[in-house]
């Protein structure tokens, strides 16, 4: 199961 | 957030601030690639574009507004206020050479395919190349300035910087996305001759002077 993208960084 | 993000957060905060400030206080942008700079508002736009339909932090907001508003605010002063001092022809690099081959990656290699997610992924193969017209300038004049060696400078660490908080995070946390990985490894190294010339030049007191 892939990880959710994060986009948290800038 | 650890330590690598934040610094490469504050780095590129002060990227920016020191190219402002520079434009500003000289009232001129000679030594800046006006190209460069449409490619970083283009990057801003299309990544930051998440601030209207999701929500993450007050920091993480407060950053994308202050990196959209001092990225139009350059284009502003360098197309319009202070016209008459950018160096356009020394700025002849053809963006189109990095735009369509950006909007070709994107569309092959991402995520999700999906609006939102594509020019996330767009932004992020542009941002690694979109200090080329820069570079291009600096290599076409020979020379830059010191202000705008230390603004390279910051530019280039941000990223580097980054890139150690991704190697922290897949060791920590077992998070990696390797779009993001990948070319942030590529803008990294565009920098590494700037880098080089930085370190042995303009850090001992010397202007940033190409071999001729």
């Amino acid at each position: 199961q892939p990880e959710p993208i994060d986009k948290d960084e800038l | 957030m650890n330590i690598f993000r934040l610094l490469g957060d504050i780095s590129h905060l002060l990227a920016i601030i020191i190219l402002l400030r520079k434009i500003w206080m000289s009232r001129s942008c000679a030594g800046i690639s006006g190209k460069s700079q449409l490619l970083f508002g283009l990057v801003y736009t299309t990544r930051y574009l998440d601030l209207i339909t999701s929500y993450i932090s007050l920091y993480n907001s407060v950053m994308k507004v202050v990196f959209l508003a001092a990225s139009y605010a350059t284009i502003y002063l360098m197309y319009v206020k202070f016209k008459a001092t950018y160096d356009h022809n020394h700025d002849t690099f053809r963006i189109e050479f990095l735009v369509v081959p950006a909007v070709a990656l994107a569309l092959l290699i991402n995520h999700d395919f999906q609006v939102v997610e594509i020019l996330w992924t767009f932004s992020i193969y542009l941002e690694s190349v979109a200090i080329l017209p820069q570079l291009f300038m600096v290599s076409k004049t020979g020379e830059a300035e010191s202000i705008t060696s230390h603004y390279l400078f910051a530019l280039g660490v941000y990223r580097g910087l980054y890139l150690l908080n991704w190697i922290y995070r897949f060791w920590a946390e077992d998070h990696y996305d390797l779009i993001a990985i990948v070319a942030g490894v590529v803008q990294t190294v565009l920098y590494c001759d700037f880098f080089y010339l930085y370190i042995t030049k303009v850090l001992r007191g010397k202007k940033l002077q190409l071999p001729a």
